[in-house]
């Protein structure tokens, strides 16, 4: 989900 | 990880980089806002807490911990190692009017209303406001040496091309992310004005950046 993918950017 | 991903990590690092070094080589802080500072440290400070709660990968964690480590340092160098070369005077841009509405957001508009959630959505918010008093600051004394200037084209430039990547993950994997987004493109605003300044009097002219 959008809350988990948004972690991998900086 | 696409290129404007990755352009924009190395352009923000090399920002961080640039103004460490400006500082710890001239042994002074002239001229640069210690407050935007002590926000860039807060913003990393509360987006980076998932460090103790996901692994990504090591270029994820790595770069945080390089982030964080790299902030905390230039905050202390600006007040303690350096301080009395820290313009306090003229960095009187009044934090508060930035800490209370981008807090007040970040409760009201989130992806879920826990306290990582909310502390993310704070730095994204706060990150994107946490360069006005040094533009502030500019503004006030009417000049930037060059190095800070460079600094914060590679600041701004960041960001940009965080545009850049959010397109091209939306159309690649139907990515959107409208919290950082929306957040990202007010941020690059705030850095058009200078964008202009700095192309038409730094890189062109040379030397100290001074407005009419």
């Amino acid at each position: 989900t959008s809350q988990i993918k948004h972690k991998d950017e900086l | 990880m696409n290129i404007f991903r990755l352009a924009g990590d190395v352009s923000h690092l090399v920002a961080i980089i640039i103004l460490f070094l400006k500082i710890w080589k001239s042994k002074s802080c002239a001229g640069i806002s210690g407050k935007s500072q002590v926000l860039f440290a807060l913003v990393f400070t509360s987006r980076y807490l998932d460090l103790f709660t996901v692994f990504i990968s090591a270029y994820n964690t790595i770069m945080k911990l390089v982030f964080l480590v790299l902030s905390y340092a230039t905050v202390y160098l600006i007040y303690m190692r350096f301080r009395g070369s820290y313009d306090s005077e003229n960095d009187s841009f009044r934090v508060e009017f930035l800490l209370v509405p981008v807090t007040g957001l970040a409760f009201l508009e989130n992806y879920a209303f826990t306290p990582l959630e909310i502390l993310w959505t704070f730095s994204i918010f706060l990150e994107a406001v946490a360069i006005m008093p040094q533009l502030f600051m500019i503004t006030k004394t009417g000049e930037a040496e060059s190095i800070t200037t460079h600094y914060l084209f590679f600041l701004g430039l960041y960001r940009a091309l965080y545009l850049a990547n959010w397109v091209w993950r939306y159309h690649t994997e139907g990515f959107f992310d409208q919290i950082a987004v929306v957040s990202g493109v007010v941020q690059t605003i705030f850095y058009c004005d200078f964008f202009y300044l700095y192309v038409t009097r730094v890189l062109r002219g040379s030397g100290k950046m001074s407005l009419p």
